[in-house]
């Protein structure tokens, strides 16, 4: 494992953690997308579904552990939780599931390494994670107040995927193994969706000003 | 497995 593997795994940790802290301590969800996270619960269980059966070390497992835990219980939180659901800005959170879902899987199906159940749910999962994060980028354009704890949450995750980008150039140099079109094109289309949102990310935090993204 | 390389990322 690389240090930008390690450096974007922990920073993906980071991430569940700001959410966490925002929802458990601080008992709101405002800001965030309910279906966003439905979307990355969604991802975890299709990709993870080996985690079991295919061993590949103590670290991969707790972490995929603490990534379907944590997904599930945020999803679990937003929903039932009586005090974080008022927070929850549904009449903001209006995208629709189907417009991401149908098209992942479909393209899953169409374009993969092998049809199998397994590979195909994993590359679903890869598709899925790419564009999971645009209802929480549609309902960043239409919060007027962004929270710290939420403009850092999505920073995050944003930073993990380019530190995963700069994860694959490396090991693309240093051991030998072949070209993966399929993780690298969804990691970078994923990646490029946090852009603009880096764009007014910085902005904000140079001029010392309050983060809002134009409609 | 063709891929297996990249499944031991999260």
């Amino acid at each position: 494992m690389n240090i930008f593997r390690l450096a974007g795994d922990m920073t993906h940790l980071a991430s569940v953690l700001v959410l966490l802290l925002k929802i458990h301590t601080i008992k709101s969800c405002a800001g965030i997308s309910l279906k966003t996270q439905e979307l990355y619960a969604l991802v975890f269980a299709t990709r993870y579904l080996d985690i079991f059966t295919n061993y590949i070390s103590f670290y991969n497992t707790i972490m995929k552990l603490i990534f379907l835990g944590s997904s599930f219980s945020i999803v679990w939180y937003i929903k039932r939780h009586k005090i974080v659901h008022r927070s929850y800005d549904k009449d903001q959170d209006t995208f629709r599931h189907w417009f991401i879902v149908l098209p992942c899987l479909v393209l899953a199906l169409l374009i993969n390494e092998r049809f199998t159940f397994k590979e195909v749910m994993w590359t679903f999962s890869l598709y899925l994670e790419a564009v999971a994060i645009l209802p929480q980028l549609v309902l960043l354009q239409r919060t007027r107040n962004i929270d710290n704890l939420t403009g850092q949450y999505v920073f995050l995750l944003g930073a993990y995927r380019a530190l995963y980008i700069l994860n694959w150039i490396y090991r693309y140099f240093t051991e030998d193994h072949y070209i993966h079109w399929i993780t690298w094109i969804a990691g970078l289309v994923q990646t490029l969706l946090y852009a603009d949102f880096f764009y007014y990310y910085f902005q904000s935090w140079k001029n010392n000003a309050k983060l809002e993204l134009p409609a | 497995s063709s891929s297996s390389v990249t499944k031991d990322e999260l």
